[in-house]
């Protein structure tokens, strides 16, 4: 089972082109294993990424460095899933 | 819920398998389930065939979960498809629909994808076919389709979330549909439902021009999310694949589309952005309620626009 401990969900916010294309960028730079959600379209509409715990630094400078706005969207996303499996189960178990 | 089976919670594959058959015994002058093929690791590829009667009618083509980890999406189906069941007979637009076309009901359409979810990789995205000469493994169902198959908004790495696949149609789970619609030859409508940035979008998404029925697609757009947002007042925004979103090649509706299905639409449920696709499910049926109307609309007027 792969788990996702410390994953984090970030919604970027593509200011202008050159934004968007540096996240296209991102997107190619396969050791960093970014999962793009939510792709980056146009300025003003946001992106969604999931990032690994081992790169969150790396592309957290990068977004920071290049001037692009970001917020944390999921903080753990191993948490949400634990909440979802629990829901899940609690569902099953009921009588109905 | 009915019997046993929650709408308002996620399911296995095993589960939602089990309620089609229950769904067809409830119903069994109206609903029945064919298989169209299989799938890579040879699970079946189940249609719930809603019909009143008659050969060959005209017929509205939906699926839901090309993309295994858009869990909301399955969910929806699930509680539309019940939703066309019950209706029919007591909804003047769901029996006027049904009393003269048929609709095809696709509810796990990459049922690999969707197993692993729930086993492996509750992320997973794509299907679960090995490429030759890569270690990873899966294809992006939603972008191995013949219409400007292999072009941008798609990748040729096989590690990427988008790889097309090597050729068009080669992932068994859209060749079975391809077979099925091209097969059937009269699916006035395919309506593909994926999460979760609340869009309805319609051809094009592999090229800038619009398409003929632009117009008419885009009128169409405009009322059924005005009616979905009466429900909730949840905002979609609506208008092409490329307009919208972004080029993206190889796409079911455009493939539909190019082989003469005129009403088809791409649905993006739910959410904002809080959760991507680890929606809970407490919103699966306001969800699916919501998206209801809007469905409803575009299948009326698929019935009163024949073409």
């Amino acid at each position: 089972e792969e788990l996702f401990v410390g994953h984090q969900v970030l919604r970027v916010t593509a200011d202008n082109e050159e934004h968007i294309a540096l996240l296209q960028g991102l997107a190619e730079q396969a050791e960093l294993q970014v999962d793009f959600w939510r792709h980056p379209t146009s300025p003003g509409n946001p992106a969604d990424l999931r990032v690994p715990f081992s790169s969150l630094q790396a592309v957290k400078i990068f977004l920071e460095s290049n001037g692009i706005p970001y917020s944390i969207m999921i903080q753990d996303v191993q948490e949400l899933l634990d909440e979802e499996k629990k829901t899940m189960l609690k569902s099953r178990r009921m009588e109905r | 819920s009915t019997g046993t089976f929650d709408f308002a919670s996620y399911h296995t594959i095993d589960e939602i398998y089990n309620w089609l058959d229950t769904l067809v015994e409830n119903h069994p002058h109206l609903v029945s389930k064919i298989q169209i093929g299989q799938s890579y690791e040879n699970r079946p590829l189940y249609v719930l065939k809603f019909s009143t009667g008659g050969s060959n009618r005209s017929a509205i083509w939906l699926d839901t979960g090309i993309h295994s980890r858009e869990w909301i999406t399955q969910a929806t189906g699930i509680w539309t498809a019940n939703k066309i069941a019950e209706e029919y007979g007591q909804d003047p637009s769901i029996t006027a629909i049904l009393d003269s076309m048929d609709i095809f009901f696709e509810i796990v359409t990459n049922p690999d994808g969707f197993a692993f979810t729930h086993s492996s990789n509750r992320l997973w995205r794509k299907t679960r076919s090995l490429n030759a000469g890569s270690s990873c493994v899966g294809v992006d169902a939603n972008r191995n389709w013949d219409a400007g198959f292999g072009g941008s908004g798609s990748s040729s790495n096989p590690c990427s979330e988008t790889y097309h696949g090597p050729y068009p149609n080669s992932e068994s789970e859209v060749k079975a549909i391809v077979d099925f619609i091209l097969g059937h030859g009269n699916v006035k409508s395919v309506i593909s439902i994926h999460s979760y940035s609340q869009m309805l979008l319609f051809p094009y998404g592999y090229k800038t021009e619009p398409a003929p029925d632009y117009q008419e697609l885009n009128e169409l757009a405009k009322k059924a999310v005005s009616d979905l947002a009466a429900v909730y007042g949840t905002k979609y925004t609506y208008g092409s694949i490329v307009d919208t979103i972004y080029q993206a090649d190889g796409t079911t509706v455009d493939w539909a589309y190019d082989n003469g299905v005129k009403y088809s639409f791409t649905f993006e449920l739910r959410d904002t952005g809080r959760y991507g696709f680890l929606l809970p499910s407490s919103q699966i049926i306001p969800t699916a309620t919501e998206t209801w109307p809007a469905l409803l609309d575009i299948m009326l007027h698929v019935l009163e626009h024949p073409y």
